[in-house]
């Protein structure tokens, strides 16, 4: 899974 | 952002308002579970620390000061303004059986073992089961007042849009939060019973639904 650098989602 | 997620985001607030509304309004918190309220204040909390230390847009910001102001007005009105018409007998769902298993998870499964990472990892699984203690307190009480199945309604629609949100980018830029898809999905899935009996009973105009 691509892992998101920063949480950018609420 | 893309139309899944401000419909998601908005369905949000439209469903903390609506209940922040109905105490305020009602001056009673009678039928609402303030066990749910602060464990939704507790996942804002935990998820929102980045909030002074990483700026993602205006709407980001703007929307977690909203969400934490509101959901801690909320529990403010169950535990302190109205607390004479908060029933705790009936809000009587253990929480520690969440706590324990979510916090347990978090430190098991995150994306890094920083105190921030495990903060977001931990709210994003109390989010999924937060809504348990409103849910069995319905089954106790056997009904729910029409304005609180709209709020659970816009809450359990919220994390389904997410979903929508999350196919989107993962076609659209190869986005995928693993942790939050499959949390989400475990969250969506709890409000299924809820929504086949919203949609069956309260939508045929019935003013209170009575769950099995």
């Amino acid at each position: 899974s691509v892992e998101p650098l920063r949480h950018d989602e609420l | 952002m893309n139309v899944f997620r401000l419909a998601g985001d908005v369905s949000h607030l439209v469903a903390i308002i609506i209940l922040l509304l109905k105490i305020w309004r009602s001056r009673s918190c009678a039928g609402i579970s303030g066990k749910s309220q602060l464990l939704f204040a507790l996942v804002f909390t935990t998820r929102y620390l980045d909030l002074f230390t990483v700026y993602i847009s205006a709407y980001n910001t703007i929307m977690k000061v909203v969400f934490l102001a509101l959901s801690y007005a909320t529990v403010y009105l169950i535990y302190m303004r109205f607390r004479n018409t908060y029933d705790s007998e009936n809000d009587s769902f253990r929480v520690e059986f969440l706590l324990v298993p979510v916090i347990g998870l978090s430190f098991l499964e995150h994306y890094a073992f920083t105190p921030m990472e495990v903060l977001w990892t931990f709210s994003i699984f109390l989010e999924a089961v937060a809504i348990m203690p409103q849910l069995f307190m319905i089954t106790k009480t056997g009904e729910a007042e029409s304005i609180t199945t709209h709020y659970l309604f816009f809450l359990g629609l919220y994390r389904a849009l997410y979903i929508a949100n999350w196919v989107w980018r993962y076609h659209t830029e190869g986005f995928f939060d693993q942790i939050a898809v499959v949390s989400g999905v475990v969250q969506t899935i709890f409000y299924c019973d809820f929504f086949y009996l919203y949609v069956t009973k309260v939508v045929q105009g019935r003013s209170k639904m009575s769950l099995p």
